[in-house]
């Protein structure tokens, strides 16, 4: 029966702390856990790492830690590197250079009531775990545009609102977010800056209503369903689902853990 | 070193006392302050299912004994030195100078949380890179 801690035996050779009470090591737990900012040990549903969200983030722990020899990974020395993630793909990810925390969000728009019927054009992501003295730095919502099917040589603008109550309660209102023009033969992600929102998420959670796609072929001004263009929508690859990617500095006062 | 060769000799003449010898011999080999081995296993822990990398990590820990001269410890502060002369007039109400971690470092962790959203979190002092006497 493993335990999870395993301490030198003093002749240079690791062994398996085996004496150790249940109750103690459900203890040591508690205390690991607490460590990590965690109440309780996370439960996913059914969490795939062939998704998009966990992919993206999983190459990028791969980049940051080299090899991605994950078991024998020497992160920065504190007083040298004071922001995590400052030392490599700066170019590629210049908001790593302030970061502390990256949060890669899954797209939970079937869960939104007045959202369901636009699951292609909507997206919902649950701030609900985000402390409010994180500082969001930046935020992008990628979204995978595989080739335009219809063979058209054109333009299109790419625009994102973000949803917000009006004044009776149905009433929805839509705040342009960011926007951006693609070319009909662009295969890849398209990143849009959501910063503005991720903020006022992580601010006010209530306030997050999800945000809106609408996207116009710049030569007919025709609106068009995302599917049309390529975008991937929810019955797409699972790999290229659209998700969100949030970057967090972290409070000093986090570091502060408080006498128990 | 006086004091040193006093304990050796002491317990060499108590070797028939086979338990006072124990403790006398004991307390003079044990080892001066230094870093040692430990490894979180998240696998083991049962926190796969949670945790996607990494599989866990060497936390190291500090223990041994601040003795002197402390210039056989890792990095002795200065303060463990004077630290050390007042036990030394005052063994019985001064305590020795602490074996405990000097410098330590950041991990990063890539976990689900409960909405199946990914984190890649750094978390400070999770590991002792050097110990020393304070």
């Amino acid at each position: 029966d493993s335990t999870g801690f395993y301490t030198d035996n003093g002749l240079e050779q690791s062994v398996m702390v085996s004496r150790i009470p249940h109750r103690v090591k459900k203890e040591f737990q508690q205390e690991i856990l607490t460590l990590m900012g965690l109440h309780h040990k996370p439960k996913p549903r059914a969490p795939g790492k062939e998704t998009s969200a966990p992919r993206f983030m999983i190459d990028l722990y791969n980049k940051l830690h080299g090899s991605g020899a994950s078991g024998s990974i020497e992160d920065d020395d504190e007083d040298e590197h004071p922001h995590f993630f400052s030392r490599t793909l700066e170019n590629e990810m210049p908001k790593l250079n302030s970061s502390d925390v990256i949060m890669s969000f899954v797209n939970h728009v079937h869960k939104i009531h007045f959202l369901r019927h636009e699951r292609d054009r909507t997206f919902f992501f649950d701030f609900g775990e985000v402390s409010p003295q994180e500082t969001v730095t930046g935020a992008e919502l990628r979204l995978y545009k595989a080739k335009d099917r219809r063979g058209r040589h054109t333009t299109y603008h790419i625009e994102v609102f973000t949803i917000q109550q009006g004044v009776d309660e149905q009433d929805k209102i839509l705040v342009p977010e960011t926007n951006h023009l693609v070319s009909s033969d662009f295969e890849g992600w398209i990143l849009m800056n959501v910063t503005n929102a991720a903020d006022s998420w992580t601010i006010m959670p209530a306030s997050n209503m999800g945000l809106y796609l609408k996207i116009t072929d710049m030569s007919t001004g025709q609106e068009l369903r995302p599917n049309h263009i390529g975008i991937v929508g929810h019955r797409g690859d699972p790999d290229k689902q659209a998700f969100l990617v949030c970057f967090f500095k972290m409070s000093q006062q986090l570091h502060v853990r408080r006498t128990r | 070193s006086a004091r040193r060769q006093m304990d050796t000799r002491t317990a060499v003449s108590h070797r028939d006392d086979s338990h006072w010898t124990w403790r006398r011999t004991r307390r003079y080999v044990r080892p001066v302050c230094r870093r040692k081995t430990m490894y979180v296993d998240f696998e083991d822990l049962g926190w796969q299912s949670w945790i996607i990398a990494p599989e866990g990590y060497s936390a190291f820990y500090c223990d041994g004994d601040c003795i002197f001269p402390l210039g056989l410890n890792m990095n002795a502060t200065n303060h463990a030195i004077v630290q050390l002369l007042l036990h030394t007039v005052k063994s019985q109400t001064m305590p020795k100078p602490c074996c405990s971690p000097t410098k330590l470092s950041a991990i990063s962790v890539l976990y689900f949380d409960d909405n199946s959203n990914v984190i890649l979190k750094k978390y400070r002092s999770m590991k002792v890179k050097a110990c020393g006497c304070h």
